[in-house]
């Protein structure tokens, strides 16, 4: 089970642009 | 071809949208101590991005309450002291109630987002850090 915190961070990851 | 680093100068979505540009407006910020706030205009724009689907259900409503609890449920903190009270009692009751819907933090996102291109992203422009990486 994922952590609060890595939920987050996977949550926060997610919406980053990808590398062009 | 225009540098991405002047790009960087034309809005904060251009920033928002440059893998290096979100890093180095992120450091401003943690020297600013408010990292914070960009990281929850992310979670936000994550949150909403979540499928809707049986097996995201649950993931959902634990990813809903981190984001509650972490940035909003802390009056003194960074982002829940830059969103409205009203804005804050929805999410809370959204939570409370298991009320878990794709837009619950749209309204947090847009206020938290006026506040940096009203102050820290004019603010970023005017870093040493900007200065120095252009």
């Amino acid at each position: 089970i994922d952590s609060e915190d890595d939920l987050l961070q996977e949550c926060i990851s997610s919406a980053m642009p990808k590398k062009k | 071809p225009t540098p991405p680093y002047l790009k960087w100068a034309e809005s904060l979505h251009s920033l928002l949208d440059d893998q290096d540009g979100i890093h180095l407006f992120r450091k401003f910020l943690k020297q600013e101590e408010c990292a914070d706030v960009l990281d929850f205009w992310f979670a936000c724009s994550g949150f909403r991005k979540l499928e809707a689907n049986e097996a995201n259900e649950e993931k959902k409503i634990k990813l809903a309450k981190a984001i509650y609890k972490k940035y909003i449920q802390d009056s003194n903190g960074i982002v829940s002291r830059q969103i409205k009270p009203a804005t804050k009692s929805f999410i809370k009751d959204c939570v409370m109630r298991l009320h878990i819907d794709p837009a619950m933090f749209e309204q947090a996102q847009t206020e938290i987002q006026t506040m940096m291109e009203e102050n820290t992203y004019p603010l970023f422009l005017k870093s040493n850090i900007y200065l120095e990486y252009t």
